[in-house]
């Protein structure tokens, strides 16, 4: 397995996206492109990444290939790449090590590390393609300011969505408040436009601390999706651009 | 009262 991509800043984004709510996970090279599903360790979230081999500048793989990987080490040598590096990624059949290769853009600075492999035994689960009952697309900043402030209030957000407004609300024990977004009747800019797609009115209520850990992908993408069905898992996307992929998080929700 | 699920209830594991 070998991948190039021009810009190292993309993965290092996915991974401060995941590593908070991941320790380690398996990275599946297959012809497709690279992918990633993993639970945090409660169970209760689950987060999915897509990057298509078209995406890529160079994308290789004559058999599916398993890096099983710690997002701590991962971390630590991607910090040694630049922003605007690019960045390749090698793997033999073994599969007990991984090799990075960072290039700077006027390819004058090239390094090299190595990562040892782990097994990882986890547990996949098949997220099947879901109708919701309602679909709310916002800019990913206004996603990202609603869960830091709410957040500071309680420990679970009711999410109200009618055809008229999305609303977020918390209960704790200082007082209480909300935040209502209306869909956007100007468009401006198309990266700051809310946009609600309702098959039928949703009432229902998630974690705050776990929507809070999804945030942090908001640099990933201008906007966000979020997808929901009465007592069913959140789905929330960000897109990486449509040729590229996507990190999507699920988040079952709070019920009686 | 709320109580959290996890994903297993929804999903199937394979």
């Amino acid at each position: 397995f070998e991948a190039r991509l021009t810009q190292a800043s993309l993965i290092k984004k996915i991974l401060e996206a995941i590593k908070d709510l991941v320790t380690d996970a398996n990275f599946d090279c297959s012809p497709e492109g690279l992918s990633l599903q993993a639970m945090d360790s409660s169970h209760v979230s689950l987060v999915s990444m897509v990057l298509h081999a078209q995406g890529f500048e160079m994308f290789r793989c004559q058999r599916a290939v398993s890096l099983g990987i710690n997002l701590a080490s991962l971390t630590k040598i991607l910090k040694c790449a630049g922003n605007d590096d690019s960045i390749t990624l090698r793997a033999d059949e073994k599969g007990d090590k991984a090799e990075f290769v960072f290039e700077s853009q006027s390819q004058d600075r090239l390094s090299e590390f190595e990562l040892k492999l782990m097994d990882i035994d986890s547990e996949h689960l098949g997220i099947p393609d879901t109708k919701y009952s309602a679909i709310v697309e916002m800019p990913s900043s206004e996603y990202r300011r609603i869960c830091s402030d709410l957040g500071v209030m309680g420990d679970t957000v009711r999410i109200s969505v009618s055809k008229e407004s999305v609303k977020f609300q918390v209960d704790g024990d200082i007082g209480k408040g909300s935040v209502c977004l209306h869909p956007s009747s100007v468009v401006d800019k198309p990266t700051e436009v809310v946009k609600i797609s309702l098959e039928e009115p949703v009432d229902m209520i998630f974690s705050i601390r776990y929507l809070n850990y999804f945030a942090k992908a908001a640099p990933l993408s201008d906007t966000v999706t979020l997808s929901l069905s009465k007592d069913f898992p959140l789905q929330i996307e960000f897109k990486f651009g449509e040729q590229m992929g996507y990190l999507r998080y699920y988040l079952a929700p709070k019920i009686d | 009262n709320k109580h959290q699920t996890t994903l297993e209830k929804y999903y199937d594991g394979h």
